[in-house]
């Protein structure tokens, strides 16, 4: 199985 | 006061037919640069981010910065009132709960306007750091929004690899499983019709084909795409609308248990 990532993991919030 | 005249109104409508399903509500946002939009599906898996430069506008008069609250259903609700042909004017005071959309037809024998009101919302604003990526893939539109729907009847994810040889699409399901690979040609005849393939490093990564799916809707606004992927960060997919901007399509990727 394989889990989604959230943006969040990626990408600051700004 | 804003005043924004895009000759080329069939433009707008597409856009939001290529977002409206994505995102719900969003804040346009008006500066002297342009007419743009960032926002997140409400899972905050994929993120649309739209420009629309202000040299691509015929007018375009953006007195001060402005935020402005939309429910995506309803502004494309008024929008499909508007022809094909069709000016479109976007109109809002500085401090007004309201935006008002007036359709110019192109003989100037018709002309509507549409108010719609505005709304508060609170989104969250990513910062994407400029990304060198891994590799960059650009293909025709349609092929690859033929592809995403051809996997989306065998599995629900897609691995895409981009490596020397090409890009290869896979999926597996219940009933089985599928490889697409295209490789890099170069068409003399027609530009949009190229796979044109930069890589640095090998890729692959995993993406819900639902999402890709979604994003393909940008495909009457541009006739080729590029996916630009690197190891383990969002893949993008990009559709540039002619002479005046773009619209980005991040999607996070799968990872294994």
């Amino acid at each position: 199985m394989s889990q989604q990532q959230s943006l969040f993991s990626f990408y600051s919030r700004g | 006061m804003l005043e924004l005249r895009l000759v080329q109104g069939s433009l707008l409508k597409k856009v939001l037919d290529a977002i409206k399903d994505l995102v719900t509500d969003a804040n346009f946002d008006c500066s002297e640069s342009g007419f743009s939009l960032q926002a997140m599906d409400s899972s905050h898996v994929a993120l649309v981010a739209l420009l629309l430069r202000s040299d691509g506008f015929e007018h375009y008069r953006c007195d001060r910065n402005l935020s402005m609250g939309m429910n995506l259903t309803n502004m494309s609700k008024m929008l499909k009132c508007a022809g094909n042909d069709d000016i479109i004017t976007i109109k809002a005071d500085d401090g007004g709960d309201s935006v008002t959309f007036m359709f110019e037809s192109p003989s100037q024998d018709k002309v509507s306007d549409f108010e719609m009101k505005l709304m508060d919302i609170d989104s969250e604003h990513l910062g994407i750091p400029e990304t060198e990526y891994h590799a960059i893939v650009k293909m025709p539109s349609a092929e690859f929004a033929r592809i995403c729907r051809d996997l989306s009847t065998i599995g629900d994810t897609v691995v895409i690899s981009v490596s020397k040889d090409g890009v290869k699409f896979s999926t597996s399901g219940d009933i089985g499983s599928a490889n697409v690979v295209c490789r890099q040609n170069n068409s003399v005849d027609n530009k949009d019709n190229e796979t044109v393939i930069e890589m640095n490093e090998p890729v692959s990564l995993t993406f819900a084909l639902r999402y890709l799916n979604s994003f393909t809707k940008a495909t009457t606004l541009s006739n080729t795409v590029t996916l630009s992927m690197s190891k383990e960060l969002p893949v993008v997919v990009e559709y540039k609308i002619a002479e005046i901007g773009h619209i980005r399509f991040y999607l996070a990727p799968k990872i294994e248990d």
